[in-house]
Parts: structure tokens; sequence; C-alpha cells
């Protein structure tokens, strides 16, 4: 008999949700754009990693989180706290 | 703080601001009276006045708006950007101020009801309140047969008997061209009949009716209010929840976060999620519409976000409910306009620790101390004193025993050498234990101490390493090791080139190394080489991050940096995080 597998919570993609649920790598990059802290050309330069990382710093650093250079629990969470648009680095 | 690139100010005092459109989250007087509360925030502590206009050219146009809303910089649904703000300038939207209508917008603490006829006045509701027995916390059409949800204003409506009604289209409409009529159901658009709100017609998402049978004839309309039982964002904003309903064949009596990742309470909007898919996010605490007005505001006048979590413009929204503006935020908005003669600036922080009263003021021979000032024990902390071998200081004659340090308008330089902050002004200097609350000591005179140095100190400090006193003073330096005395001697020889015209500060770098500081830019230095390292000159912004680049003293004390411009010090850590502004008078002196 085959064991019985515990059911995981099912995540559903809701209708009309403007910001969706996205993977947390897509969260970062695209926070660290649109706050002024990775540009556009850094990110298709190639520099994958090494290019985010050095990114998250500056946003650490900028914001007072410990500065990991890693996308670690705190940093997702003030990527996803609400915030003013205005960007924090460049106009 | 930070302000935009070039500094971008208005060039007037006489700020004048108009109220576009209207959230239908709040009554529209207390938005007015949110956005007349954030201004004053900023005219407090600057020379800067706000006046409303309801027409003509203004500096500050504020609109709530959804999306993309006109600008190019598009809200995004429900939390996440909650508002934006352009700085002062003369293009379209200079200083103009924009919030996301798809947040729920309250003072903060819940919905903020304001009720309308009924006998309360127009008093606010009181939630949770009692009626026939039953306690509500939310508005209710229980009661009643016309559909009128209503509350009560105090506790118990049974005891109390105090009510009023509470928004909805049933009761008047807002913005449009009605006149807050309130709408008429069902109504004709576009040959279709309607008997609610809808957001037919529009691309903004707001809800809107026909305050006539027929919108096609009369072309009469207003925007609905939102009932406060009414969900945000989702795919249908202001309508709401329909208990029980379903969701993946399960039933639901009330929000759940199930199906989402975010832990987000949400509800569907019909009885049947799964056929229908119609849901909103469950009414929440919402957003104060002042405190982040208060920010807005901040950037249309010409500030940009800062790095200090407590400060009104760190980028991101906490609620507060005592709020008082930072002394960052005064710091930067004074940069730009000065400050006015409104309230004193700013308010002392909370993790500042009270200062005890009637500490007298300091005299260097004054022999009694209240009994809870510690008194100094040590030799180096005796009023007489200059440089020994080990570059401790002993001997010298108090000068002007009158001349406090409290009264002095900015320091020339200062700097902690050994277990003393020094503090240098024209000739004179004082110092205090770094440790514990003991007295300022001082005037002394500068050249009793160390005959070689002129009147004008601009930075010192000593090395740990080879215990030798740097002293700066324009584009000369001298450095004392005991009584020994090497200078003036030109910076040029530190490897420091001729066009800096001073130092500004210095923060010891371990055993051995300095940073010297000018403007944007700092070396280090090898103390013992008595020259700056290669790679220098490096930007100061690159690693400080977050302190003023013109810092009149910038000097390490208790193991921390610090960057001063008269009256406020930015205090940074070894990791160069900003933890903490404050006045180097109170918090660093302990002036009374």
């Amino acid at each position: 008999v085959p064991l019985q597998q515990e059911q995981a919570p099912v995540v559903i993609s809701f209708p009309g949700e403007l910001v969706s649920q996205r993977s947390d790598v897509e969260l970062a990059t695209h926070y660290l754009q649109h706050f002024g802290y990775l540009k556009e050309s850094e990110i298709s330069g190639g520099g994958g990693q090494v290019t985010l990382a050095s990114a998250l710093k500056k946003m650490q650093q900028r914001l007072g989180l410990k500065e990991t250079g890693q996308l670690d629990s705190p940093t997702l969470d003030a990527m996803r706290a609400p915030r003013c648009g205005v960007p924090d680095v460049g106009s | 703080f930070q302000t935009f690139q070039g500094d971008l100010k208005w060039d007037h005092t006489d700020i004048t601001y108009q109220v576009l459109n209207y959230s239908p989250d709040l009554d529209a007087s207390i938005i007015e009276d949110a956005f007349q509360r954030a201004f004053k925030v900023w005219s407090d502590v600057t020379p800067l006045t706000f006046t409303r206009k309801e027409r003509g050219k203004v500096d500050i146009e504020i609109r709530f708006g959804t999306e993309e809303h006109g600008d190019g910089y598009p809200f995004d649904g429900k939390d996440g950007l909650l508002a934006h703000a352009f700085p002062p300038g003369k293009d379209r939207f200079s200083g103009d101020a924009h919030f996301d209508d798809d947040e729920s917008w309250t003072l903060g603490t819940g919905s903020v009801v304001k009720t309308y006829y009924g006998n309360a006045n127009g008093a606010l509701c009181h939630f949770p309140y009692i009626f026939e027995g039953k306690s509500y916390s939310t508005c209710t059409t229980d009661g009643r047969s016309d559909g009128l949800p209503w509350c009560a204003t105090t506790a118990s409506f049974d005891q109390d008997k105090t009510y009023g009604f509470c928004p909805s289209e049933l009761l008047y409409t807002f913005d449009g061209n009605s006149d807050g009529a309130k709408c008429v159901f069902p109504f004709v658009f576009e040959g279709k009949s309607y008997d609610g709100c809808t957001t037919e017609g529009r691309t903004d998402g707001y809800r809107w009716c026909a305050t006539t049978d027929n919108f096609d004839q009369d072309k009469k309309y207003g925007f609905c209010p939102t009932r406060d039982t009414a969900v945000f964002g989702g795919n249908s904003p202001g309508e709401e929840c329909v208990f029980p309903f379903t969701f993946l064949r399960q039933t639901y009596s009330a929000c759940t976060s199930e199906g989402r990742s975010d832990g987000k309470l949400w509800c569907a909007t019909t009885s049947d999620y799964d056929t229908d898919k119609k849901w909103g996010f469950c009414p929440d605490k919402g957003y104060s519409l002042f405190l982040v007005a208060a920010h807005e505001f901040g950037h249309s006048l010409g500030l940009e976000h800062s790095s200090i979590q407590d400060a009104l413009m760190y980028p991101m929204y906490r609620y507060v409910a005592d709020f008082h503006l930072h002394s960052d935020d005064v710091a930067g908005i004074q940069f730009l306009y000065g400050s006015g003669t409104g309230p004193s600036p700013p308010t002392r922080r909370p993790d500042v620790p009270t200062r005890r009263p009637n500490v007298p003021t300091q005299r260097p021979d004054v022999p009694t101390q209240r009994p809870d000032v510690p008194t100094q024990t040590t030799t180096e902390a005796d009023d007489t004193s200059t440089s020994g071998e080990d570059g401790s200081v002993t001997e010298s004659t108090p000068v002007e025993p009158t001349s406090d340090a409290c009264k002095v308008q900015g320091f020339d330089a200062v700097t902690q050498i050994k277990k003393e902050l020094y503090l240098f002004k024209n000739g004179q200097y004082w110092k205090k234990p770094a440790a514990g609350m003991g007295p300022i000591k001082g005037p002394l005179r500068i050249q009793d101490t160390w005959p070689a140095l002129p009147d004008v100190v601009d930075a010192a400090f000593q090395d740990k390493l080879t215990k030798k006193l740097f002293f700066f003073s324009g584009q000369r330096f001298w450095v004392y090791q005991g009584t020994r005395v090497l200078g003036p001697r030109s910076i040029e020889k530190l490897g420091i080139s001729r066009d800096v015209p001073k130092i500004f500060g210095v923060l010891q770098k371990g055993r051995g190394k300095a940073l010297l500081f000018h403007e944007d830019k700092y070396w280090r230095l090898d103390a013992k080489a008595e020259r700056v390292d290669q790679g220098y000159p490096k930007r100061t912004d690159d690693v400080f991050s977050g302190v003023p680049l013109d810092s009149q003293n910038i000097f390490l004390y208790q193991g921390k940096y610090h960057f001063c411009r008269n009256p406020f010090c930015w205090r940074m850590t070894p990791q160069y995080q900003v933890d903490k502004v404050g006045y180097l008078k109170y918090d660093i002196l302990e002036c009374p």
C-alpha cells in the first residue's frame, strides 16, 4: 500500500492580480531594476549572479539590511514590503 | 538624507497645491485634513507655507489613480507601490504627488468611517459596537428595511442610541458632475441596464453610477464611495465579499488565505469563485494617508530617500501612531530651505536617553559634583594637562572658565584621544570622558598643550599604533609624539594633492591607518609611513552612504563613526550602517 503523501497547499494564480506571484529571483531582479540598483545593461551583459549580488549589497546597505549580497529572507521581506515608488538610486 | 541631483527645490516659499480628485475610501474632509497635516509636518520646520487652491496653476497637484494613471509610472495594484511624487521644477509633473487607489487608504489602523445624517453630527463609527446585544465590527444593514448601512458612534447603540449612516452609493456619490447626488438604480448606460455601481466604460477601475435613471440621456454621474466592507484589489475592487463562497469545491464563510503563498486574506465577491473567478482582498488596517502623504510631499519639496530607517523619507512604509519628524528629515529639508519660525525642530527620538535634569554647567574648577555625576579621578581627566610621551595629555591652564562648550556654535574639530573626546574651537579646546556621564572640562588653551599648533585645528587624531597625534589646519599638518613635534608640513607631503584646501575630519581605521576626509572623497593614511596609500582618494559615498558629504566634523567616538554637520551628527557602525542621527550637543556632549 503506497504511503499517503501529505498534500502541499495549493497555490493558484488569481485573475487580475497585477503583480503575480513571481519567483524570488524574478522579484529581486524587478525590484533592483525598478529602484535603481541594477541597470538593464547589467542583466543582459551576462554578469549573472555576480551582478545581482553586487546590486543586492548596494540595496542592503542603502536600506540598512545586513550586507550579505544574498537573496536572504530579510532581503526578500524588504522587497515585498509596501513602499514609495520613487527610485532609491538615480532619478 | 539625500536631495535630488542638483538640489532641486522651489524658488519660492509660498507653495500652492490642489487636490484634483478623492479616493472612495475616505470622506473628502478626512482626505483634505490628512494632506493639510502632512504639509504642516514640513512647514513646522521651514519657512515654507502651503495654500490649497481650488483652481488655477499650482505647484503641487495631488491625485489618486490606479495602475498606469497618465505619467508613465504605473502603480501595481494593492500593496507594493503605494504612491510616488516628483521633485520640484517646471515640468508637467514637477512637484506632483500621486497615490495608488488600489490601496486601502485609512489613517493606518483600519477603516475610518465617517457617518452622515442620523443623530451623531457626522461622528466616526465606533467599532465594535453593540446592537441588540450583538457586537458589530463593520457597518450593517441589520435593523433596516431600506438596505442603508449604518453604525453606532459609541460602544453601545443599545445604551446610547447614537448612530449615523455609512458611506454607500445609496447615500451619495463623489466627484463626477452630480454634486454628490446618490445613485439611481437601475440606470441605463449604452443601452444596458445596471443595478449597481460599475466600472464599465472606464479604464481606471473606478466604480461609478448614474444619478438619474438614464446616463445615455442625462449624462449625470458620480463615483461610488467604498463601503467599509468592500474588498480591495483583485478583479472586483469596491464589491463586497459574498459568504459563503465556494473555492476549489470547499465552502468558506470568512476571508481566507487558501490558494495564496503570501498569507493575505481574500474572499470571493460571488457565491462561487470556481465558476465566476471574482475576488478581492479583505479589508485590513490599510495605509495611513497622512504618513504616506507626508513622505511624498518630502519628495515634492526636493528630498530623496533617506537610508535612516526611522526617518520619514525612508522608502518603506511603517505605521507609527505618534508621529514626529526625524532629525534626519529636518536636516534634509532645512538644508534646502533653511529653518522656519515654527515649533522647534526636531522632537527628541525615543531611543535617546533622557538627560538628567539640573546637571550644572561644567566648570573646570568646580570640585563638587552632583551625587549621580561620576567624579573624575584619573590624571588624564584633570583640568590641567600637557602631552606626555605616550600621547597622554597633562598640565595646562584653564582659560575663560565661564566659556561653556554647550554654547559653542560648531566646533573646528572633534576627536577622541585615548579615553576622552576633544573638541577644538578658536584656540581653545574642551574634553569630555568618552565613557559615562562625566563633565566637560575646559576651555583650555590649545597652545598651552600643543605650542606649535595654530588657533584653528580642522582635524586631529591619535594613531593607536605609534601613539602619534596628528593635527591638520588648512593645508598644513603637525605630528606630536609626546612633547616632540614635527611640523608644520604641507599635506602634499602625505600624498594629498595641493588643490585640497583642508581636511574636514579623520577616522582611525585599526592600528596605523586613518581615513582623511575632504568633502566627497577620502584618503587612507599610513600613520607610520606618513603617506597616503595607493588607490586613493576614493568617493566617500561609495562606502559611507547616507551621511552628509559636507560634514564639518568627522571622528571616531565610542567605536562608531560620526559625521557631524551643525547641529546634527550621523552615527555609523563599523559595518557602514547609519544607526542614529542625533545632536552633537545633546546626544554626545549631553548638554542640558
